[in-house]
């Protein structure tokens, strides 16, 4: 089972977006997919039209395994909700002393068999359960919004990646996804540039801005379900096929 | 001193956006504005190009006071900046057995005569310093992103403040703020609609999209200072406006 976080600490990147894309896509193409969110807002859930518990805290507080809490979004795909209540797991994996990183590795490990992937949608921010889905994850997945802001932020997280790293030897920072990839933007080809200067190869094909990537949430359907000519679905297909490379293409 | 709270539990809605341009636009008008950024990406300072530290991790974990912390960040504007450490102090708050979430509400107190409007840039989620934002101020200005994934995490919003506000006597939530409103979306008047109905005079004129507010940043001016003939100069001047009043206009 290959383990991929899809993280960063900037808000409103795309990263639920991507989470949930990349995990349909793949499991369309026969992988068989857990999704797990790790984020209090419960939005995976909500973004594919499934039950919002049992959920992930459960798992964390230790009262429940991972395959008790799991629903089935799609066929080939399995998610773990969440919802307010992992800010109590938060602090419990915080007060263990030495271990509490492992929190999330301990709970994934009995399902490593039943998965090809598992993709986490964290949560913004740096937090005690953020922590542990990086401390779990073989690859990260980071995706990064074009505009000042979010890129304000890219090396604050590189460096928090590489903190994580030090406990968690597997961890790598592989995928380096630009969003809202606007061609209207008179300052998009320099932000490409900044980012393909250093990320090279690890970066991905940008995914462009498009309508249809927002409100197939409204319709709890993945945009290969709600707009599959869309140009959101050419560009996470494109992403799709890269992460079953195992590199970019781009 | 009235204390905002800049606060939404969903990422990327413009929440740093709201709380550097309020925060200059009511400076700019002869009002003393302290501007804390709540933060762990510390994105207040970039914003404003003033100095990232000391930062409110200090307060808060009881090592200075805010006035050993503040930097000037333009006239009447000061800022009590933030960085990644500031978890450090979540964990320490959430410790303390029954007035933790006073800890911010304690620091600000003797500073009370010395401003007159308290901006907090709260950031996204739910952790004990964000319960500590809300915990101590007496209005939410809560941004809205209008999207369906933004607009589904509202109510969910709406409740975290009420359950703050059993603790917090004086927290209202005052100020509903509509972002990213794009004329060119054809769901926007319905997702304004809905906001209106459940929220009638608490919703303020709406932030329409504009470039010229994600570019400000990377040129660390406030939108007043970088363009200040732009809709979203006239826009954050409204809401200026209705700050100052005390109530939308909208
Ligand atoms: N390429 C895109 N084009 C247009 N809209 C997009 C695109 N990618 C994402 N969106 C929309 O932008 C909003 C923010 O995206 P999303 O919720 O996936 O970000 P996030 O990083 O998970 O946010 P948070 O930090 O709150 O968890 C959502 O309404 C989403 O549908
Ligand atoms: N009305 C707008 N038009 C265009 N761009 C905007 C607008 N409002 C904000 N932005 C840009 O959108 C991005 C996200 O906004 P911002 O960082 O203020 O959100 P936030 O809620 O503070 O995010 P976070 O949850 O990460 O703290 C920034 O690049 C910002 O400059
Ligand atoms: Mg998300
Ligand atoms: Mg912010």
């Amino acid at each position: 089972m290959r383990i991929i976080a899809v993280a960063m600490t900037k808000g409103g990147v795309g990263k639920t977006t991507t989470a949930v894309n990349l995990s349909h896509g793949l499991a369309r193409r026969g992988h068989r997919v857990l999704l797990v969110d790790a984020d209090t807002q419960g939005q995976c859930a909500k973004a594919l039209g499934v039950a919002a518990e049992p959920t992930l805290t459960d798992v964390l507080l230790g009262e429940a395994t991972i395959l008790e809490v799991v629903n089935r979004a799609r066929e080939n795909l399995d998610l773990v909700a969440s919802d307010h209540h992992l800010t109590k797991a938060s602090l419990v994996i915080a007060r263990r002393e030495y271990d509490g990183h492992l929190a999330l590795a301990e709970a994934l490990a009995p399902v490593a068999d039943r998965y090809d992937f598992a993709i986490m949608d964290a949560a913004p921010g740096v937090d005690a359960v953020a922590v542990n889905v990086l401390g779990c994850a073989d690859d990260v997945l980071a995706p990064v919004a074009l505009n000042p802001a979010a890129l304000a932020g890219v090396f604050e997280f590189v460096r928090h990646v590489e903190r994580v790293a030090r406990h968690n030897r597997r961890l790598a920072l592989r995928w380096i996804l630009p969003t809202f990839h606007d061609l209207r933007v008179r300052q998009t080809g320099e932000m490409l540039e900044q980012l393909r200067t250093h990320f090279g190869g690890r970066m991905c094909t940008p995914i462009r801005v498009n309508i249809d990537l927002a409100e197939a949430f409204g319709w709890k359907r993945s945009i290969f379900e709600h707009a599959p000519q869309s140009r959101g679905a050419e560009d996470y297909g494109q992403l799709v096929n890269e992460v079953q490379a195992g590199s970019c293409v781009a």
